[in-house]
């Protein structure tokens, strides 16, 4: 369903360049649970941008759903992002001045819903904030934003969910009821890919692609699982 | 050093009340490093906002070196927040259009220095980030913001540093650094309580404080250390 081919990315600042993806090439099936791990700055923003049609390669080619993106019309890569993908950003950006609640009927409303109150409180319910629906986002602690966030990427009903680093401003407890709810939703078909640096999210993943300095060097099956 | 009396702070949304502190007190000795523990929406941020003078509480008293914190002069209190403390945000709070050297940079030059670009590079050697001096927020991986915002919070040698979970957007063995650098800056006397999700980092604390629903529930010392 995701299949990337020598994938490539520099940042120039000033007469520095950085080579935040380095040929990267890689392929995950249909209702796959991927863990994508490696030090910070190695990459795995930059690859998760990409797959998530947020941001383009310098070169490489990136097929989803058998279609090369790069070759899509702009509306149909609208569709993708606000259909196909789910996104829990590292993060969070949620929408200053509203609430939750309007932060996770956003997603919906962009799909032509007028209204989606319901869904919205049914996402946040899930990750435990029915309790601050009408909170803001300043006007929430660190793990009740990621949690919205990841609400948010959810209440679409997504066939694909990109998760960089969900877990990072969570406590064991609240973390373990994440993984849990990216787990149920995996074994219903959901594709998931998750950024981490938690070994305990990573393990809990069948296949893990291990990146450094912008390549994928590992790329292993979690036999326990 | 730090001394906390039943401090109380309650949040209005709509018509529902968040007893975000309730009670608390504490006393925390110079040369200490203290990890506060807890789960996600349990009190931890809003109590190191007080004890950074960053935030008021509805009631209860705090004193910093002996002295009341809500009696002190306007003057005195920035002197304290820019000079005897160091913050490290849970969102980083950098300054967006300008480089990570002169982010970090900032806090000696609101203590009149001209300029520090010398310390604020060495501080960013500290963490590992001098390739990065040049990088604008924006155009950096979410570990190294947050340890911008670490190098940022160490730069002017304070007497306290506050760490709210430092490694939370860190691989293990960046943040076992991170760590090791604190555990070196508290050996010299930098007294340091750091909030923490990562059992990894509570248990390199000596004493660790447990807090639910805005109270402290535990209070414990580590005996292996
Ligand atoms: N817009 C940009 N301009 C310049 N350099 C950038 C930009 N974005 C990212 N980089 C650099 O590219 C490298 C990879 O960044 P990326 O965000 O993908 O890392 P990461 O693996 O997600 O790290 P972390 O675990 O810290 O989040 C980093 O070293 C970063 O400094
Ligand atoms: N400005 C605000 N208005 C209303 N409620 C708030 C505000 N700030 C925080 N809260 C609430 O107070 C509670 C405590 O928040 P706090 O940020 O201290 O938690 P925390 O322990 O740091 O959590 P985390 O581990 O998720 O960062 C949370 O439930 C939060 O929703
Ligand atoms: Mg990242
Ligand atoms: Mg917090």
């Amino acid at each position: 369903i995701i299949e990337t081919v020598n994938l490539d990315k520099k940042y120039t600042v000033g007469d520095s360049v950085v080579h935040a993806l380095d040929s990267v090439s890689l392929g995950i099936e249909e209702g796959e649970m991927v863990a994508v791990t490696g030090p910070s700055g190695s990459g795995k923003t930059t690859l998760m941008n990409i797959i998530g049609c947020l941001a383009q390669p310098d070169s490489g080619s990136y097929k989803l759903n058998g279609q090369d993106v790069s070759r899509m019309a702009k509306d149909q890569l609208a569709e993708v992002r606000n259909r196909q993908i789910g996104f829990v950003f590292q993060s969070f950006s949620l929408i200053p001045r509203i609430s939750s609640l309007e932060n996770v009927e956003l997603p919906l409303l962009y799909t032509g819903k007028l209204s989606a109150k319901a869904e919205a409180r049914e996402a946040l319910a899930q990750v435990g904030l029915e309790g601050r629906m009408n909170h803001e986002p300043n006007q929430l602690s660190g793990g009740e934003r990621q949690r919205v966030s990841i609400a948010r990427a959810l209440v679409t009903h997504p066939s694909i969910l990109l998760a960089d680093e969900p877990t990072g401003n969570l406590d064991t407890k609240t973390g373990e009821e994440v993984l849990e709810l990216f787990t149920q939703l995996n074994r219903k078909g959901l594709t998931t890919i998750i950024v981490t640096h938690d070994p305990e999210v990573s393990s809990r993943c069948k296949r893990v692609l291990r990146m450094i300095d912008g390549r994928i060097i590992d790329d292993t099956l979690n036999s326990s699982n």
